[in-house]
């Protein structure tokens, strides 16, 4: 059962997607499992709905795992699950949330590449698509979408880490997200969460210039971290991608502030430990607690601010 | 299954924009392999890099040459690597 699964280890992709289905089962009232498509080498991509009703209510976008050697993305996307379904009708805040919103999670976004750092290189970053005319694959599905695509920080070298690839979606993962999101229509608040260095960030990545609502962003971001720093003291920035590393175009969340989902944020979680991508299992656990006090407070600000 | 044995990461704390500049120029080059996880962007943020064993005295001395300070932050990567298999493995254990 859900009770019995060890969070505070990494796990592959096929205890991952079985797990999914022991959630489902438990807390069938409000939590589903969708297939929003195909990964390039055929993998189901599925979504966790948690929902108390209604057809396409407001909603929140979680995605983790986008880039696949970001191991404690998805580890914190699991716990984060469990967290939502076991806290529905304890936690007053939550609970009032789920009356009037769904929360999507999207805990594998690359699960191609997830796989292949399971098997073959740890530290594969990209998709597994194959680049006619190049012995290499993949491309970076955070600079494959349609928001500045090809622009600035991304890489036209199907080599580079940072490939943007032939065209903006080309990527059947990002595909696969675009699709929902835009066939849905309702999404409030887009946040995707990547690993590591410790800062939270909203649009833009693809320019320098400051979006429209850069001051609420900011002070949202702010009182986020600021709660996510209170439980252990880690650190964080907060900042445009632009402004707080360096310029990027296409990627999710220029894309998804661009189609009009007005509170649109990245995470990279921590690595205290300064271990990278190789975070060790045992600092799960306190990642995912502190990241849940800062995404507990954008999700509220979401149900509290409607637009 | 690709091995990472004497891949060392490095941190690289750039102190002027000419190093910055000299830590992009590092990075266009491919003869090295180098895996760029945090890139040289501004002296405000460190620059972590993966070194394949082969080409750790290429880059050492290119930094050095540079007056480029560096420091060590995981020394044979795939140490790393094989405990974490380890770990999952136990778990996955535990869990049947």
């Amino acid at each position: 059962s859900s009770r019995s699964f060890n969070f505070g280890a990494y796990h592959r992709l096929e205890t991952i997607y079985s797990w999914m289905d022991t959630l489902v089962a438990q807390y069938p009232n409000l939590v589903s499992k969708q297939e929003i498509g195909r990964s390039y080498e055929n993998r189901p991509m599925y979504v966790l709905k948690f929902s108390t009703g209604g057809n396409k209510r407001p909603a929140i976008w979680i995605d983790t795992g986008i880039h696949s050697r970001e191991w404690v993305s998805p580890a914190t996307g699991l716990w984060t699950a469990n967290k939502i379904a076991t806290d529905y009708g304890k936690d007053t805040s939550l609970t009032s949330l789920l009356n009037t919103m769904d929360i999507y999670m999207l805990l594998l976004t690359n699960p191609d590449g997830y796989a292949y750092t399971h098997s073959k290189d740890r530290m594969w970053r990209k998709t597994r698509s194959e680049n006619p005319g190049s012995r290499c694959r993949g491309v970076d599905p955070n600079r494959n979408w349609d928001a500045g695509f090809a622009g600035p920080g991304a890489s036209k070298n199907p080599c580079s880490d940072s490939y943007h690839g032939p065209s903006a979606h080309s990527e059947i993962e990002v595909k696969n997200v675009v699709n929902l999101i835009k066939s849905h229509g309702n999404f409030k608040s887009f946040i995707s969460i990547h690993a590591y260095s410790q800062l939270l960030m909203y649009p833009y990545g693809y320019s320098c210039k400051n979006v429209a609502h850069q001051p609420e962003l900011d002070s949202v971001g702010r009182a986020a971290v600021q709660k996510l720093t209170s439980l252990y003291g880690t650190q964080y920035k907060v900042g445009s991608i632009c402004k707080i590393i360096y310029q990027a175009s296409g990627g999710s969340i220029d894309w998804s502030y661009d189609v009009g989902i007005k509170y649109s944020f990245a995470f990279e979680l921590r690595d205290t430990g300064r271990y990278g991508f190789i975070l060790p299992a045992n600092q799960i656990l306190p990642t995912a607690t502190e990241t849940w006090l800062a995404l507990k407070h954008i999700m509220e600000y979401v149900r509290d601010h409607p637009y | 299954e690709r091995v990472f044995i004497g891949d060392q990461v490095i941190r690289v704390n750039a102190e002027t924009e000419e190093q910055i500049q000299l830590l992009q120029a590092l990075e266009m080059q491919e003869e090295g392999e180098l895996d760029f996880w945090l890139h040289p962007v501004s002296t405000e943020l460190p620059v972590d890099i993966r070194v394949p064993r082969s080409s750790f005295s290429f880059v050492t001395e290119y930094l050095n040459a540079h007056n480029i300070p560096y420091s060590v932050l995981i020394n044979n990567l795939q140490e790393l690597l094989d405990e974490e298999k380890a770990e999952m493995m136990q778990n996955e254990m535990k869990e049947r």
